[in-house]
Formats: C-alpha cells, sequence, structure tokens
C-alpha cells in the first residue's frame, strides 16, 4: 500500500466521520442529501459483500466493517433520528436516474460476468455519481453550511488521491483496473467546481454560498 | 475465460 492510497481512505474515513460528528452534535441533519446517503450505503454494501470470501487483510476487513457501519448509521440518524430536520423538501434528487443506468453499466461492462463481480462493478459506477443529490441540494439552497464543505472536500479529495494511487500502482507494479480508473476520473471530474468554490470562500473564511 | 480481478482496495 503506497501513501496516496493509505491517505485515500483516511480521507476517506475523515469525510465519514466528520458527517456522523456534524449530525450528531448540532442534533440536526439540514443540508444533508439523505438520497446521496442511501446511495453510499446501497455503494458499500455491493461492494463489499466478499468481505467474508475474500480476506486482503485486517486493515482492508476492518476499514470496510467501519464504513458500512458508520454509512448505515448515517442514514439512521437521517431518516429516523433526526428525520423533523431532515430537508425533505429540496433533497428531490431522482435517485432511479443514477441507479437504473449504473445497473445497466454493470452488466453490461465488466471484467467478469458473475454476481459479485457485476455487483462490484456497479457499486464502482454508483459511487462515482452517488453525490450528485448532495452537490442538487447544495445548489438549490445555494449554500452549505462550513462543516458540510469540510465534509465534501473530504470526500472528494479521496478518489482524488485513489487517482495518484492508481497511477503509482501502474508505474511500479504495470496494475490497472480500467473501471476503477475511468469512474474514479468522472468521480473527482463531478468535485472540481466544488474544490474551486471550496479553496476560493472556504479556506479563506468565507461561508461557501453560489452566486444567485 | 474467467479472469478474476483481484479486489484489493476500499
Amino acid at each position: 500500500m503506497n501513501v496516496f492510497r493509505f491517505l485515500g481512505d483516511l480521507s476517506h474515513l475523515v469525510a465519514i466521520v466528520i458527517l456522523l460528528l456534524k449530525i450528531w452534535k448540532t442534533r440536526s441533519c439540514s443540508g444533508i442529501s439523505g438520497r446521496s446517503q442511501i446511495l453510499f450505503a446501497i455503494v458499500f454494501t455491493t461492494r463489499y459483500l466478499d468481505l467474508f470470501s475474500n480476506f486482503i487483510s485486517v486493515y482492508n476487513t476492518s476499514m470496510k466493517i467501519v464504513y458500512i457501519t458508520c454509512s448505515y448509521a448515517t442514514v439512521y440518524l437521517i431518516y429516523g433520528k433526526f428525520k423533523a430536520t431532515y430537508d425533505f423538501n429540496h433533497d428531490t434528487f431522482r435517485i432511479e436516474f443514477l441507479l437504473v443506468p449504473s445497473a445497466i453499466l454493470a452488466f453490461l461492462v465488466n471484467h467478469d460476468f458473475s454476481p459479485l463481480e457485476i455487483l462490484w462493478t456497479f457499486s464502482i459506477y454508483l459511487e462515482s455519481v452517488a453525490i450528485l443529490p448532495q452537490l442538487f441540494l447544495v445548489s438549490k439552497t445555494g449554500e452549505a453550511e462550513t462543516i458540510t464543505s469540510h465534509y465534501l472536500f473530504a470526500l472528494g479529495s479521496y478518489r482524488l488521491l485513489y487517482l495518484l494511487n492508481w497511477l503509482w500502482r501502474y508505474f511500479s507494479q504495470g496494475f490497472y483496473d480500467l473501471i476503477a480508473l475511468l469512474s474514479g476520473i468522472l468521480q473527482t471530474v463531478l468535485y472540481c467546481d466544488f474544490f474551486y468554490l471550496y479553496i476560493s470562500k472556504v479556506l479563506k473564511g468565507k461561508k461557501l454560498s453560489l452566486p444567485a | 475465460h474467467a479472469l478474476h480481478i483481484p479486489h484489493d482496495e476500499l
């Protein structure tokens, strides 16, 4: 494991924990797209079905368990415990527009036509676009709390760091996985606009707000 | 031939 991969995992973990803590401490999930969080729970579930059949390392197994547990806890906080604070009238992105094409593409373009492999591929495609309901919510309300911006920055950085990891692995081991690579590029590109706003506003102490 | 891709990342 190289440093980019490790920092990527760390950044992913930081994002997930920031979101959970934000909701827990403020007793509110306003500004957070429950729909994106449902998609992330689906992503982790379909990707980590190999949890018991394919052992890689204690590190991998523990991270998978933490990611899955945290994503279900987040969904529970949004739709259960703090449902009263959920922005349901702004969180209106139609997730079937992401789920259906990801599923069709996973059947058509995969490494191996087997159930686990198709579900893994589906999770990669779905993850690449799963943040869209959240970005849609931010663009609809025109602003994001600073803590939500930190969450989005950490979550976006994770796949960017993975891209560097894949570049490293390609040159050091000749390893590459086109499905993960192309999806990772798409995923990172979707954050570009946000990265720009984050660096130009949030890091200078201003709240992230979009021009009207 | 079914190529098994090891998914060793997260």
